[in-house]
């Protein structure tokens, strides 16, 4: 029988939350060209045994879920991303070189429990 | 945070924070590719990231070096001597060793395209320094010539791909001696417009911007795609 899980509030259950990288914030807009910034993202919260069996996890996610609620000292499962996007970037290096370039995995699309 | 930003500067292949003097004109084409990839991501749609399809090639980074050459001034300038020889050079040292180098496109940028004030017709040559430059020679020895041709001026940009000789380049920098430009103008006795030349060199000499647009691929950052699942 499955172990009643503690009812999470739903904002604390593992999702995605945005955030913007401003490169001004960084100082490299004196070099980066484009873009000023990118909606980067991140992920977090938590993965109780129920969301391992609705949310896009994975199978050793549930079965880590399941263990942590027979053996708490088995840690939770994590919030991890699931779905990433790349991005271009357009700067100018030190030999006053242009550059344009792509950078995989720099937007976090999905999140989930893994 | 200097070490966080270290890593972050050495994944973008950059030993040093830039810190450029003043910003380098972005061409054309390099807008387009960044706003259609930029397009493409907000589709949803993950754009191949190692395929430039605006110049038909494999890539995954694409540099535009300035040129960091220098004019070469003839004694008299008379209507046969050329009107202006310039050595070109392109410093490839930022391409990364195991970046494959699949496109190098030369831009001459004449000055901006206008039908009033024609300037003289003029005729170009561009040539491959392959020896070093002897200190008292006036002009470098031309090596293996690329390109001769007239063009009616201004003109704007002219484009020349160089492939194989920016390869040669990348792979032995000691060959790297650059390029050797020589225009002259040609004279154009029943146009009956009288050119100056001495200003007509000038202009050109301010108005004429080299680059070199060099696209690599870095087979650590672009796995052979994956053949389509059944």
């Amino acid at each position: 029988a499955a172990v009643p899980a503690l009812r999470a509030s739903c904002k604390n259950l593992c999702h995605r939350h945005q955030l913007f990288i401003n490169f001004q914030d960084l100082g490299w807009h004196k070099w980066i060209i484009a873009p000023k910034g990118f909606m980067a993202n991140y992920c977090h919260g938590d993965c109780p045994f129920s969301l391992t069996t609705s949310l896009n996890s994975s199978n050793y996610a549930f079965m880590q879920a399941l263990m942590h609620t027979v053996d708490p000292e088995v840690p939770q499962a994590v919030c991890i991303p699931t779905k990433l996007s790349p991005i271009s970037m357009l700067y100018q290096d030190n030999d006053d070189n242009v550059i344009l370039r792509h950078y995989e995995d720099m937007v976090v699309d999905e999140c989930g429990c893994g | 945070f200097q070490l966080r930003e270290y890593v972050f500067l050495q994944f973008l292949g950059l030993d040093k924070v830039p810190s450029p003097q003043k910003f380098q004109p972005v061409p054309y084409i390099l807008k387009k590719i960044f706003q259609d990839q930029e397009a493409a991501a907000t589709t949803g749609v993950p754009p191949n990231m190692c395929y430039v399809k605006e110049l038909g090639v494999p890539g995954n980074v694409l540099r535009l070096l300035p040129d960091q050459g220098f004019f070469l001034y003839s004694k008299k300038l008379s209507q046969a001597s050329p009107c202006l020889q310039k050595l070109l050079y392109f410093n490839l040292s930022a391409i990364k060793e195991k970046e494959q180098l699949t496109m190098a496109q030369l831009g001459l940028d004449l000055g901006p395209r206008s039908y009033y004030n024609l300037g003289p017709e003029l005729e170009l040559a561009l040539f491959l320094v392959q020896e070093p430059h002897v200190w008292g020679q006036s002009t470098p020895t031309p090596g293996k010539i690329f390109a001769l041709q007239s063009v009616p001026w201004p003109q704007g940009a002219l484009y020349f791909n160089l492939p194989d000789v920016a390869k040669d380049w990348n792979d032995n920098p000691r060959k790297n001696l650059g390029l050797f430009l020589e225009i002259l103008v040609k004279e154009d006795r029943d146009s009956g417009v009288d050119f100056q030349l001495e200003d007509t060199c000038a202009r050109l000499r301010r108005s004429l911007h080299a680059s070199l647009l060099v696209v690599t691929f870095n087979p650590e950052q672009c796995p052979p795609s994956s053949r389509k699942r059944r």
